[in-house]
């Protein structure tokens, strides 16, 4: 699975997700990657590209929780998006995120996620474990 | 505020061993994605066309899973799917089961943008990809060597597995799956 998220100056908000599934599934099969509010989720608060198991993204509606745990709770897109994460099980889920005031976060619980980020700061991260 | 950026290229049991000849064309991958999304935000450019352009260079890349280097079905066969979200509007598209279409997420905003629907799949998505003049391919376009030795193994452990899962004997891939059918690599 591959992903982009991404926010301009002026807080425009915007997602993309693409993937040819897992090895060896079903014919006919659908993960979350085409779901919205799974795998994929963009409102005025954030933007989230999810990767991992398409079935516990479904079930946890892991992208439009960030979403969700930032309006109706109050979270900082780090703690919605780690909140999120953490709530499907272990090894079947990862995400990228931005918020509309230029954060990122990048949170899994699998081994490990071919991931990178910039913000205009000059921050700029390249990675695949945790740190 | 500021512009701000991140991509992905899958999660999953990507062992800290690694070997380089298959860690560095990703990690290089991702570098040259980030660099295009970067000057395309420095450029002005729509957000939503930041995130169609860095997408559409993951899926022209073979090192991940999606368009070219999809993993393989059952059947040794491609079925992509893709979406993409305007955060303004909340307006989306999503497409699956495709199977010529060399990039699929640029079906999906066509889908967002031309279609009252939000989500087209198989033949219908199809259709719509000719419909649109997009550009398609062979199938086997998308297929490289490593899915199909990945789905070979795959079929003997008789196991989906996620991205990354790591190459093993079958003797060891019985010895590490799940309860849920995953391999772990």
């Amino acid at each position: 699975t591959v992903g982009c998220v991404a926010v301009d100056n002026d807080g425009n908000l915007a997602s993309a997700t693409s993937t040819g599934g897992f090895v060896n599934k079903m014919r006919g099969r659908i993960g979350d990657t085409p779901v919205i509010g799974a795998g994929t989720y963009a409102n005025k608060l954030c933007a989230v590209s999810a990767t991992g198991r398409g079935e516990a993204i479904i079930k946890g509606t892991v992208a439009r929780d960030v979403a969700a745990l930032m309006e109706f709770k109050g979270l900082s897109l780090k703690d919605a998006a780690a909140y999120a994460v953490d709530s499907v099980p272990k090894g079947t889920a990862g995400l990228i995120a931005v918020s509309a005031t230029g954060e990122v976060t990048m949170p899994f619980n699998t081994m490990g996620m071919f991931r990178a980020c910039a913000t205009e700061d000059g921050y700029e991260e390249i990675g695949i474990w945790p740190d | 505020m500021g512009w701000a950026i991140a991509l992905h290229g899958g999660a999953g049991d990507i062992p800290v061993s690694l070997p380089a000849e298959r860690r560095q064309p990703r990690e290089d991958a991702l570098h040259y994605c980030l660099q295009i999304g970067v000057e395309a935000l420095k450029a002005g450019n729509p957000v939503l066309d930041v995130v169609e352009l860095v997408v559409r260079e993951l899926e022209n890349n073979p090192h991940f899973n999606a368009g070219r280097g999809s993993v393989l079905t059952c059947n040794g066969e491609v079925e992509m799917e893709a979406s993409i979200m305007d955060g303004n509007t909340k307006n989306c598209g999503a497409v699956s089961g495709l199977k010529t279409v060399v990039n699929a997420i640029s079906l999906a905003r066509l889908v967002m943008e031309k279609t009252p629907h939000i989500y087209l799949a198989f033949d219908g998505a199809e259709a719509f990809a000719r419909e649109q003049g997009v550009e398609t391919v062979d199938s086997s376009y998308f297929v490289t060597p490593e899915n199909i030795e990945r789905l070979k193994q795959a079929k003997e452990a008789n196991r989906t597995q996620l991205d990354y899962t790591e190459p093993t004997s079958k003797a060891v891939n019985n010895k590490n799956l799940t309860s849920n059918g995953d391999s772990q690599g």
